[in-house]
């Protein structure tokens, strides 16, 4: 599961 | 962030100022796919939907509203303006978007990180994304008219997607947690659509001529 923290791209 | 990324980031931006230059200076939008910004205006709306309940930086936040606010700016210009709206080529235009946002929802509800609406949203405009250039590359093989702006425009979208390549494999060293197999699956896709573009774009640009398309 991906943390919200690693979605930091455009 | 690191260097490959932020070049990325600015090679995109700058494909949508070179779309915006275009229609503004030349009062034309001749050559542009009107499914291929619609569909991208989708994906900046389902992906950036996080606006509301994520903070990452303002950088982020400034570099998304910029996004949505041209990709409206654009289709406005397509629709409404008086002169630019008669320059839009509607008959080759001709792409269905179901084709691709169909299976990209299909597969958006089957793979993906969390089955929550947020998640397959932003799942979603991930696949999207990696297909919407798709009737922009259909519309101009059909009109083989390509001029310098449309050219550079697909340029930079795909150097765009090679640069943040660079910037996964870059964090995939780097940073142990980032491990993004679906964003960088779909990044894949999507970049090696530009493979084709690339290699006649190059080509011309070599001999120094106009893009050219067989």
């Amino acid at each position: 599961r991906i943390a919200k923290e690693l979605k930091d791209e455009l | 962030m690191n260097l490959f990324r932020l070049a990325g980031d600015m090679s995109h931006l700058f494909s949508i100022v070179l779309i915006l230059l275009k229609i503004y200076t030349s009062k034309s939008c001749a050559g542009l796919s009107m499914k291929t910004q619609e569909l991208y205006t989708l994906v900046f709306v389902t992906r950036y939907l996080d606006l509301f309940y994520s903070y990452v930086s303002l950088y982020n936040t400034v570099m998304k509203l910029i996004f949505l606010a041209s990709s409206f700016g654009i289709l406005w210009y397509m629709r409404y303006h008086k002169q630019v709206k008669q320059t839009y080529d509607r008959e080759q235009d001709t792409f269905r978007h179901y084709i691709l946002v169909v299976p990209c929802a299909v597969l958006a509800l089957i793979v993906n990180n969390e089955l929550s609406v947020t998640e397959v949203l932003w799942t979603f405009s991930i696949y999207l994304e990696a297909v919407a250039i798709l009737p922009q590359l259909v519309l101009l093989q059909r009109t083989k008219n390509v001029d310098n702006l449309t050219g550079q425009y697909i340029f930079f979208l795909g150097a765009y997607r090679a640069l943040y390549i660079l910037n996964w494999i870059y964090r995939y060293w780097t940073e142990p947690k980032y491990r993004q197999y679906l964003v960088w699956a779909a990044g894949l896709v999507q970049t090696g659509l530009y493979a084709d573009f690339f290699y006649y774009y190059l080509k011309s640009w070599q001999a120094g001529e106009k893009l050219r398309l067989p």
